[in-house]
């Protein structure tokens, strides 16, 4: 048999050796990717996030621009990469949308899931809920300066019924995004291990002030409650490191 | 610091993009589009070997006390691996209902040298 190297006309094997070097390397990178986002394999999307909230969201925290077309371009990766001599913390950025408890017949209540894939070893460094509430059109004039006190209750995880509160007041002068300081409780909810954050929403003043807190209403997707988990990689010593 | 372009054999960087698209994994990457996988390929000769700068290493200078002592580490050849590497920021959904921006230190491959 004439061996491939010189048969001109046998260079039909050629492109599919290549073509098998070029997928074998591709599956190599992506395994690199999910390696290092600390996955065991890529996520299965079953419910989409809805795209208004996802806009806002990444609007809110110049995650992410997003561009006529629908791409999303990332600020800090304008083309450039990102050089550092010191060894750069791998830092992690969690916006998590609110989801509401079928079963909980409360109006109130809502509840988010940090899954910890790829989040593994993770250190909370601020957790804020983002809350938007909406001014009604008012019949009285003294409601111009609505004054409300919002109460989040937040359940610790793994103590079946204690709940914990963040207490803020707000001067709502027109509709717009709150935020609330939840790091205490997202970083007790981490260290258990237990991804799902329940909370209950409450508002003092708010029917008099003709206002209401957003919460999960499918007709106003844009307006969904959402927690932003900062968090960098735990100490080290946790960490395999490969040889 | 070498760019590979087909015509030497020696320690270089060769680009290679992936298309997030061409993958099926646009769906859970949000940005960027895609990621440069860029890898070292070619061989470090004698005298490419502990190049200065970026590509000196402590392997380099273990080698050069040989060298300086007369014993030929003849089995210490160098290796032609990253010598600067940059970090990527992906922001991809992630199995719930969240979306997780990362700063990933280390992803992608600048420059190839001996060492």
């Amino acid at each position: 048999a004439v061996s491939q190297e010189t048969c001109a006309s046998c260079g039909i094997g050629k492109p599919e050796e290549s073509a098998r070097v070029d997928a074998d390397f591709v599956e190599a990178v992506k395994r690199h990717i999910l390696n290092r986002l600390q996955m065991r394999e890529r996520p299965n999307i079953t419910q989409p996030i809805p795209k208004a909230a996802m806009v806002t969201a990444l609007k809110k925290l110049h995650a992410g621009k997003v561009r006529e077309d629908g791409r999303v371009e990332i600020p800090s990766l304008d083309g450039h990469a990102v050089h550092s001599n010191e060894t750069p913390e791998e830092t992690s950025e969690i916006i998590s949308f609110a989801e509401a408890d079928e079963q909980q017949s409360s109006q109130s209540s809502l509840y988010f899931v940090i899954s910890n894939e790829g989040n593994q070893n993770l250190y909370v460094t601020q957790a804020n809920l983002w809350l938007y509430f909406k001014l009604l059109p008012s019949s009285s004039e003294k409601s111009a300066r609505r004054k409300v006190t919002v109460k989040v209750f937040c359940q610790e995880p793994g103590t079946g019924g204690r709940w914990n509160l963040v207490e803020k007041r707000l001067e709502l002068k027109r509709s717009g995004w709150h935020t609330f300081p939840l790091t205490e409780a997202v970083r007790a909810a981490f260290a258990t291990g237990d991804r799902r954050q329940d909370l209950d929403v409450r508002c003092e003043g708010c029917e008099a002030a003709s206002a209401l807190p957003v919460l999960v209403a499918p007709d106003d997707e844009a307006h969904r409650p959402f927690l932003v988990v900062q968090a960098r990689q735990a100490d080290n010593k946790h960490r395999i490191r490969k040889r | 610091g070498l760019e590979c372009d087909g015509t030497s054999s020696l320690c270089c960087r060769q680009q290679f993009y992936i298309d997030f698209r061409l993958i099926g994994w646009n769906d859970w990457i949000i940005a960027p589009s895609g990621y440069f996988g860029n890898y070292c390929e070619g061989s470090c000769p004698a005298y490419m070997a502990g190049v200065p700068g970026s590509a000196s290493s402590f392997h380099t200078a273990v080698v050069n006390q040989y060298r300086m002592r007369g014993m030929s580490p003849g089995s210490m050849n160098s290796c032609c691996i990253p010598t600067k590497l940059s970090t990527m920021s992906m922001l991809y959904f992630d199995d719930e209902y969240n979306i997780v921006k990362r700063d990933v230190p280390n992803m992608i491959v600048e420059e190839c040298g001996c060492a």
